[in-house]
């Protein structure tokens, strides 16, 4: 058994000047995973003036988990026009039936009240264990904690917001992955910024969004 | 699990930004494989603001403004790209990142297939982990894909190791016809975290895919073993 290369080198430090603008980020721990020191939750907003414009490719399994039903209606629901995400990890939210589908519109819910809105239009992605419910009262009590008014919203377009943000995605990720960048079209220029993440389970089919369960709200 | 969110703060409509997003993940997320499991919870989203764009700037449009539309979806294809690579680097035990390229099929479907047999073949990751150029476990993999548009004609053929560092490929199969493996430089390559496998169908075709996968080790079965308790 030999010893896999060290990965660390591929965590880089992103700058402030290469994400993209009218977006605010942060990571926190909420209480899903065990270990206090490990980010669990990311919020992502857009405070554009302009209208943000959404899209999304999902799992084509046929067990799709509550989150992926969830962003998928709304964005049906939003005719594409959702401005924000809400991430949890160390739990999947999958396979966890009626509660799950009503936990991850909690999740949507209470994120677009961050931004003043009624109706749930936050996308929402969840990943870790498979046929666990989400521990819903410590995620809403953290996405509460974003509020404008709230003492410890951390919400921030800063790098370091992003990168929290960045961590909160990880399960068994040995490192946070984003990069960022800028570019041009027609001699204007625009920035791009991604995090994703992933270690196991990894062989995805994923395609558009297609309605194709009865959801509750 | 794949999670992932790309944001810009370009204007785009939000249908031309679905047809770019599906473009990007089809070549992108959708062409790797760590463990050949896929996920109840994968998923992409894409943001487009136009934050960085005046008003009077229109969104981009994949009707109105073709051009600028596909400069966007190449930028994001190619994005998308970077960051699926970073999902397969950090592959749960992985030691080695590996290119499969399946060159000359007759259409991108059957080369996309190919290279993902191959990117998902226990037998294939296990020899690539153990650094063995086991180009008999790679033909016997491609072969087995079954409704291709075109059948593999196996005396047109060939495999190569390509190493990352820029030196020289090693070919180990010609046109059907296995060459004398210098096993010595199979190894210098093999030894490499990065190399590439390419398979080339020497088809009548012209159509290429790439898939972006690793090795299987022990300690992916030691992570595994139990993730949920």
């Amino acid at each position: 058994m030999k010893t896999g290369p060290s990965k660390q080198h591929f965590a880089l430090p992103i700058s402030e000047a290469s994400l993209p603008k009218g977006f605010v980020a942060t990571g926190l721990h909420c209480g899903v995973k065990k270990d206090a020191t490990a980010n669990d939750l990311a919020i992502i907003i857009s405070e554009s003036p302009r209208e943000t414009s959404a899209a999304g490719c999902f799992t084509k399994n046929a067990f799709q988990a509550a989150p992926v039903c969830v962003s998928q209606e709304i964005l049906r629901r939003t005719n594409g026009r959702a401005r924000s995400l809400v991430v949890n990890s160390g739990c999947a939210n999958a396979v966890t039936g009626e509660q799950g589908l009503q936990d991850a519109w909690a999740m949507s819910q209470e994120t677009s009240h961050l931004y003043g809105a009624q109706e749930p239009s936050a996308l929402v992605m969840s990943t870790g264990v498979i046929g666990q419910k989400l521990p819903i009262s410590k995620i809403v009590t953290a996405i509460k904690s974003q509020a404008r008014s709230a003492a410890t919203r951390s919400l921030s377009p800063s790098a370091s917001a992003w990168q929290e943000a960045a961590k909160a995605f990880m399960t068994t990720d040995t490192f946070p992955k984003i990069r960022a960048r800028t570019f041009s079209i027609g001699g204007a220029d625009y920035r791009i910024a991604g995090i994703d993440k992933g270690a196991g389970m990894i062989h995805p089919i994923m395609g558009p969004p297609v309605a194709n369960r009865p959801l509750h709200a | 699990t794949l999670l992932g969110c790309i944001l810009t703060d370009a204007p785009v409509t939000p249908s031309s930004l679905q047809s770019a997003l599906t473009h990007a993940v089809d070549r992108s997320f959708n062409c790797i494989s760590v463990d050949g499991d896929m996920s109840t919870n994968d998923t992409i989203v894409a943001l487009a603001n136009g934050a960085a764009a005046p008003d009077d700037i229109p969104e981009i449009d994949e009707e109105t403004a073709p051009d600028a539309f596909l400069a966007f979806r190449t930028e994001l294809t190619n994005f998308a790209i970077d960051l699926a690579k970073l999902v397969v680097r950090d592959g749960e035990g992985a030691t080695k990142f590996v290119t499969v390229t399946v060159k000359n099929a007759a259409t991108y479907e059957d080369a996309h297939r190919i290279a993902s047999k191959v990117s998902t073949s226990a037998l294939v990751k296990t020899a690539l982990y153990g650094e063995d150029a086991n180009w008999g476990r790679i033909l016997s993999s491609s072969g087995s894909v079954q409704g291709l548009s075109v059948p593999i004609n196996p005396a047109r053929v060939s495999v190569s190791f390509i190493p990352s560092d820029g030196t020289a490929a090693l070919p180990v199969l010609v046109n059907g016809e296995p060459k004398i493996v210098d096993e010595v430089r199979a190894k210098e390559i093999l030894e490499l975290d990065d190399f590439e496998v390419c398979i080339d169908i020497g088809d009548f075709g012209s159509q290429q895919a790439k898939y972006w996968t690793c090795d299987l080790s022990y300690e992916y079965v030691r992570i595994n073993g139990d993730y949920r308790s």
